[in-house]
């Protein structure tokens, strides 16, 4: 465990609670992309099947109970408690053009090819894409509440700083896992164009619109 | 299922 990991660790619970925040505070999800919770739901239950069978440590697995909880609880409010405030007009880009080609590239390029690795790593590679009908609800809807937006920041920071512990850990253990780092990257490289908005509007107390 | 080597990530 490193510093960037362990930020990065807490940035990802952030970005949860404050998700859960929203929702249960403003008893709305307007604003929220369904499908990109669905696919974090997904990303999860993919990548955490070990849970049972592999003990790496009560952190991983406290973490890893965590993140599958409140990925299905945010699921459960959107979906089903506050079903009425889900804005499905803005919420339509095509999952399938997502989850199919993941799906297929995680069969053709993978590090082992035992049913395991192949589901880590279309997780993997899910969640580098999974953020991207949230951004283009956004998009379409030109604006996100600050709270919303803050959800996104942290998010977004936390596969940045994985990536900073990534390079860490190449440096100091030899570890290198190259879907992961270039999946990451990906994660990250898509959140740009709305770090680049946060930070010049969000910091300066202004909402966080598109330009029009 | 097969174990995968040991992924200490999240």
């Amino acid at each position: 465990m490193n510093v960037f990991r362990l930020t990065g660790d807490i940035a990802h619970l952030l970005a949860i609670i404050l998700l859960l925040m929203k929702i249960w505070k403003t008893r709305s999800c307007a604003g929220v992309s369904g499908k990109s919770q669905m696919m974090f739901a997904l990303v999860f239950t993919t990548r955490y099947l070990d849970l049972i069978t592999n003990f790496i440590s009560l952190y991983n697995t406290t973490m890893k109970m965590i993140f599958i909880a409140s990925s299905y609880g945010t699921l459960y409010l959107m979906f089903l408690k506050f079903r009425a405030t889900y804005d499905s007009n803005h919420d339509t880009f095509r999952m399938e053009f997502l989850v199919v080609p993941v799906a297929g590239l995680s069969f053709l390029v993978n590090h082992d090819f035992s049913p395991l690795e192949i589901l880590w790593t279309f997780s993997i590679y899910l969640e580098s894409v999974a953020i991207l009908p949230q951004l283009f609800m956004i998009s379409k809807t030109g604006e996100a509440e600050t709270i919303t937006s803050h959800y996104l920041f942290a998010l977004g920071s936390y596969r940045a700083l994985y990536i900073l512990n990534w390079v860490y850990r190449f440096y100091f253990e030899g570890f290198f896992d190259l879907i992961a780092v270039v999946a990451g990257c990906v994660q990250t490289v898509l959140y740009c164009d709305f770090f680049y908005l946060y930070i010049t509007k969000v910091w300066k107390g202004k909402k966080l619109t598109l330009p029009a | 299922i097969g174990l995968g080597k040991k992924k200490d990530e999240l």
